[in-house]
């Protein structure tokens, strides 16, 4: 395994809004 | 209502206008990891929406680790109380939680006028025996 071969790797984080009475 | 909803490093986290953001690992955490045999990246997540909207979000670890360093490790995503709690000298895979969701409601819907952020620290450990 070579570590300059690794690919970069993506973690993710989505955000979204929601007004009362919504389920988030 | 202002929403904002920033991620990074721990201490500096990067607004991310669109909603939707990103925290990298590449070649220099898979030589941090085959070096070490673990590494634990924190990542800090810092939220805010004024008025009446709440804040929700969802974290997504890659879909597939590949076939490198890290497709061939353990690799625990899990939210932690602080970044201190995000550090090999305190994790071992024996001591990881047990998985939880990987979604967070920072800011509930209930009217806010609070203009600083609400902060959660989430934690990637991954563990490697070479």
């Amino acid at each position: 395994l070579d570590p300059a071969a690794e690919p970069v790797h993506a973690i993710t984080f989505t955000s979204t809004t929601f007004r009362p009475g919504e389920q988030p | 209502g202002y929403q904002s909803f920033a991620v990074g490093a721990p201490g500096a986290t990067v607004p991310a206008p669109t909603g939707t953001a990103v925290r990298t690992v590449g070649p220099q955490e898979a030589a941090k990891l085959v070096r070490d045999g673990e590494l634990a990246v924190p990542v800090q997540v810092d939220s805010v929406s004024q008025g009446n909207k709440g804040l929700h979000y969802v974290v997504s670890p890659p879909e597939d680790w590949g076939s490198g360093v890290f497709g061939s490790a353990d690799i625990a995503l899990f939210p932690v109380a602080s970044p201190r709690d995000c550090r090999t000298e305190v994790l071992s895979p024996q001591s990881l939680p047990e998985p939880s969701g990987l979604e967070s409601t920072p800011v509930p819907s209930t009217y806010s006028t609070s203009t600083g952020p609400v902060t959660e620290h989430w934690c990637l450990y991954a563990s490697h025996d070479g």
